[in-house]
């Protein structure tokens, strides 16, 4: 996995020996070079939904928008972040997320673990639930922002003249036999016909679930109509684990190195 | 100060007669061999052909480079010689046997940004510094 290019002179170093790294040398590099990544394996992801979910391509979007801009890393970004780098519309990256980014070492997208249509027979409540996983966060980063990301699209059906206020709450605590006890953690309010990312910001709530996991009962949503009855994610066009992979809700953070990174001795 | 002492060493070899240590010239450590000369060197670390395009997403690898050759008089000649450097020759010309030259070494080193998978199929966007030399020079 090294190669040695040719010189500027086109011929490789007279002193140095052209060989290729026997498998035990190939390991130790391979070792070595995860080390430096701050590794302790090769890891093992699991794409059962192709590479290029919306949050690959969401961070996809981040990466191209900072490469080339090597110079001064993430902290160039602001210079640099151009929106035609996008490559769907409407745009999963946003100057918001540039803004985070000028700040952060390390940026981070979470797969939804669970996602659980409900109804409640009491008042005819929908919600969804989602769960990410954050308890693998490299020690010493701290989490500076962190939104909940969910694609709405344009609704066309009895619904489309309608006015949604759409919820989103911090899970306190589960009960078996009544409603989870609940934290308003953002809303909005959008016509129907609107489409996009919707962005909610649960910043405190992501740091509260790294520092401690037990805690990470997930989110949940939904949504009313401004006449205040409850409906279907799916009627409002908020597209869930059933939509297309590139318009799955996702989780990102942004986090910024508070301890120095010293490499373990091996 | 060198100078009182060595009008001193002078008075003193006057006195007691004796070979000089041959104290090599500037030609000696001149560099135009250029081959040897302190410089950087390209050198491609590739994720793809260590097989871990499946958990990297972007780059498909780095210009690591590499810093080689020899720091020798005149260190003008070579990129961004340090004060250090000017020194640790001057004692390995009184001392070539025990003090080695000075050393060719990166000056200015870049970060890049890694994209990749965790276990968990969560995506990573990282910085990392001081991963490709862009500059070297003789400490």
């Amino acid at each position: 996995g090294v190669n040695f290019l040719l010189d500027g002179a086109n011929e490789i170093h007279a002193s140095f020996i052209h060989r290729r790294l026997r498998t035990h040398e190939k390991r130790e590099m391979q070792k070595e070079i995860l080390s430096i990544l701050g590794l302790p394996h090769r890891p093992r992801p699991h794409l059962a939904h192709g590479k290029f979910n919306s949050a690959p391509l969401f961070m996809l979007d981040l990466y191209n928008s900072i490469s080339g801009g090597d110079d001064e890393g993430l902290q160039g970004l602001l210079d640099h972040y151009k929106p035609a780098v996008v490559t769907q519309s409407p745009p999963l990256a946003t100057l918001q997320d540039s803004t985070f980014l000028n700040d952060a070492d390390m940026v981070m997208s979470f797969v939804n673990l669970v996602e659980n249509d409900r109804e409640f027979s009491a008042d005819r409540r929908h919600h969804k639930e989602f769960r990410f996983n954050l308890s693998q966060i490299p020690e010493g980063e701290a989490v500076t922002a962190s939104e909940f990301r969910i694609y709405k699209d344009c609704v066309s059906n009895a619904f489309k003249n309608e006015t949604f206020i759409i919820s989103v709450y911090q899970v306190l605590q589960e009960h078996e036999d009544r409603e989870a006890d609940l934290f308003l953690l953002d809303a909005r309010t959008l016509w129907a016909a609107e489409e996009g990312w919707l962005e909610f910001d649960i910043t405190a709530t992501s740091n509260l679930w790294v520092m401690s996991p037990q805690h990470n009962l997930g989110l949940q949503l939904n949504v009313r109509t401004s006449a205040g009855h409850s409906m279907m994610l799916r009627d409002a066009g908020l597209v869930g684990r059933d939509g297309p992979h590139s318009k799955q809700p996702f989780m990102v953070a942004f986090f910024k190195v508070s301890e120095v990174h010293v490499r373990t001795t091996r | 100060s060198t100078a009182g002492r060595r009008r001193q060493q002078s008075r003193n070899r006057s006195t007691q007669p004796q070979e000089a240590p041959r104290v090599p010239s500037m030609a000696d450590y001149n560099s135009s061999d250029q081959k040897t000369a302190c410089r950087k060197h390209e050198l491609y670390v590739s994720f793809r052909e260590l097989g871990w395009q499946d958990w990297i997403i972007a780059p498909e690898g780095y210009a690591a480079n590499y810093c080689d050759g020899e720091c020798s008089f005149p260190l003008n000649a070579h990129m961004n010689a340090t004060n250090h450097a000017i020194v640790q020759t001057l004692v390995h010309l009184m001392n070539p046997e025990n003090v080695p030259k000075p050393c060719c070494a990166p000056t200015k080193l870049n970060a890049i940004s890694v994209l990749y998978f965790d276990d968990n199929s969560n995506v990573i966007l990282k910085k990392y510094k001081n991963m490709v030399v862009r500059a070297c020079g003789c400490h």
